[in-house]
This record gives C-alpha cells, sequence and structure tokens, in this order.
C-alpha cells in the first residue's frame, strides 16, 4: 500500500494550485524514495516535473512503486475542503481504483476523509538529461511573479538575458515596450531579497510570457526562484519547497522563423 | 520572435 502524511497539508494545496491550470491531468507516481509526477500541457510547449522526497514527510509508505492518475481539476476541488493549518495523510491500496485524503486539523478534533477515485493516463514521459546551464539566476519569487505580470501587460513574449551582474527582461507590444532589470544583490542582511547569478556565458533567450505567468503561480511554494538558462534550451524555472522537494518548470524557446 | 518551440525538440521520449 501507499500511505504518505505531510503536516503541513497546505504544501499539497499550492502545488496543485499551481499546476492545475497547465496540466488537465497527470499520473503522480510513487516509490521507495518519494512522490513525484512529470507532465506536459496539453501544447507540449511546457512541462511539469514535482518532486517531493519521501524524508519530506512525517509518515512515508510505498510498498510497490504506484503510478496514479488523477485529474488535477478534481484533486483541486478535494484539497480546497483541507483547512491551510490541517495535516494530509493520502493513502491507497495496491491496485486500488481511488486514492484517500485524510484532512487532520491542528487540535485533532476535526477529521476529514475524501476518497478521489482514480483514472487512467496515458502520459508521455520525457527524458529530461542533467545539464550545466550557462546561466543560473536565483531571485525572490515575488519580483519574478511581478515581473512576468507587468511585462505581460504590454507584450506577449520576454527577452530573459543574463550578464554576471544583472539579468534583464524585456518585451514589446502594441502600445509601446519595457525592461526590467534586476542587479546581483547577495544580500546578507535580506536573504529573502537577494538576487544571485551565476554565469559561464551571457545568454539571451525568448519566451512565451503565458507560460510563465502561469508557472509563477508557484510564487507561494517558495521565497526564491531559479531560472536556468543555455542557449537554444528550453528555461527550467524552480521552485524549491523546503525540506520536501522541488516543483520545475520548463519551457521551450520561441524561434526564429 | 516567433515560432514557438515545442519541447520533443530538444528531450527524447523516455
Amino acid at each position: 500500500m501507499f500511505e504518505a502524511r505531510l503536516q503541513q497539508g497546505a504544501l499539497l494545496k499550492k502545488v496543485v494550485e499551481a499546476i492545475k491550470d497547465l496540466i488537465e491531468d497527470a499520473n503522480f507516481d510513487c516509490n521507495n524514495s518519494g512522490f513525484s509526477l512529470q507532465a506536459m500541457d496539453s501544447s507540449h510547449v511546457s512541462l511539469v516535473a514535482l518532486s517531493l522526497r519521501a524524508d519530506g514527510f512525517e509518515h512515508y509508505r510505498c510498498d510497490r512503486n504506484v503510478s496514479m492518475g488523477m485529474k488535477l481539476a478534481n484533486l483541486s476541488k478535494i484539497l480546497k475542503c483541507a483547512g491551510n493549518d490541517d495535516a494530509i495523510t493520502m493513502k491507497s491500496e495496491d491496485n486500488g481504483d481511488t486514492i484517500t485524503f485524510m484532512f487532520e486539523s491542528q487540535n485533532q478534533e476535526r477529521l476529514s476523509e475524501f476518497d478521489l477515485k482514480l483514472m487512467d493516463i496515458d502520459s508521455e514521459h520525457l527524458g529530461i538529461p542533467e545539464a550545466e546551464y550557462d546561466a543560473t539566476v536565483k531571485l525572490p519569487s515575488s519580483e519574478f511573479q511581478r515581473i512576468v505580470k507587468d511585462l505581460a501587460s504590454i507584450g506577449d513574449t520576454v527577452e530573459i538575458s543574463v550578464t554576471k551582474d544583472a539579468v534583464k527582461f524585456g518585451t514589446n507590444g502594441d502600445i509601446g515596450s519595457a525592461n526590467v532589470m534586476c542587479r546581483q544583490n547577495k544580500s546578507v542582511d535580506k536573504p529573502e531579497e537577494s538576487t544571485e547569478i551565476d554565469i559561464t556565458e551571457p545568454v539571451a533567450l525568448t519566451f512565451a510570457l503565458r507560460y510563465l505567468n502561469s508557472f509563477a503561480k508557484a510564487t507561494p511554494l517558495s521565497s526564491h526562484v531559479v531560472l536556468k538558462l543555455s542557449k537554444d534550451l528550453p528555461i527550467v524555472v524552480e521552485y524549491h519547497i523546503e525540506n520536501v522537494g522541488r516543483l520545475s518548470f520548463f519551457l521551450a524557446p520561441k524561434v526564429e522563423e | 520572435y516567433g515560432a514557438q518551440a515545442s519541447l520533443e525538440a530538444y528531450y527524447q521520449q523516455a
């Protein structure tokens, strides 16, 4: 059987809220090392990869590898019934056709159980090689969210260019253009406001803002977001979930026609 | 700037 208890149930709620508009359904894969998901959006332009480590859960048991297909909208409906301070336990029997979500309030006075029917989902899994990126930028997730939201009011695409001192986001549209530059700032006083750039080669790539705005829905999961860029490769937008795992998004670039 | 590439152009099916 599979059983996993997350004291901070809100994490699971935030993860599902962050991905439910991007992907319709997905297989959640559980094995000894943890709970993971990989799914592409319907247009095969972006990909979501979630990884929650077994040791990130207060209790984790997975007797055999299971893949549980769920419709994200339905999972979201159920998780919205959990309180923000509730602990969430997921349970499923081997070869079962449902997954049970148990919500426990902090004082343990309220206990609720919801069963979600599992589905068979054909999923295509992409092998993503571990790569060294030309540039890695770590910036406050709220700052990234603001930039992609602001730029989307001007244009449809953003050019992200990274040099050793700064990362620049630029767009053009019918009404004009916009540029936002964030300088490297390794603030020791306020680590939550730091922007760090690690670069082997300057890089500039263009991406659709619509997807980046969708990824930014993961902002509540982490104080920082990590952007990884290499020439002619998809961007990786990564949210580290402290002590538990990470939620990564991959987005193919816009290319010259 | 133009065409939107798909992910399969970069990554192989696993």
